[in-house]
C-alpha cells in the first residue's frame, strides 16, 4: 500500500528550517532525503523518508550537482516546492 | 546499508 507516483509537498520553513536532511550517496543517480522530522514542516507537507528528491520549485535537480541542488533549496526562502518520488518509483 | 554509503548530507 505505497504510494508510487511523484508527489508535489509544498514545504514551509519553520523555526528549525523545512525538516529534513538532504543526502547523496556515492556513485549513484539522484539525491534522497531521510531524517524527516515527526510532524516537522516537510512531513506535513507529505515528504517521507527515503524519498528521492525529482524537482525543486519546479526545476528538474536529477542531473545537478549536489551543492547546487542544496544551495536552490535555501535560495528558496520560506517556502519551497518539492517534487518527490519514492525510492522504489525511482 | 546505505548509511555507510552516504558522502554528503545537509540538514536543511
Amino acid at each position: 500500500n505505497v504510494n508510487h507516483k511523484p508527489r508535489v509537498c509544498k514545504v514551509v520553513k519553520g523555526p528549525n528550517g523545512f525538516g529534513f536532511s538532504l543526502n547523496m550517496v556515492k556513485n549513484k543517480p539522484g539525491l534522497f532525503i531521510n531524517e524527516v522530522q515527526k510532524h516537522g514542516p516537510a512531513d506535513v507537507a507529505g515528504v517521507e523518508n527515503n524519498d528521492i528528491l525529482v524537482e525543486v520549485n519546479g526545476v528538474n535537480v536529477t542531473n545537478e550537482p549536489y551543492d547546487d541542488v542544496v544551495a536552490r533549496i535555501r535560495e528558496s526562502g520560506d517556502k519551497v516546492t518539492l517534487l518527490v518520488c519514492s525510492k522504489d518509483a525511482y | 546499508n546505505m548509511i555507510s554509503l552516504v558522502t554528503q548530507k545537509t540538514k536543511l
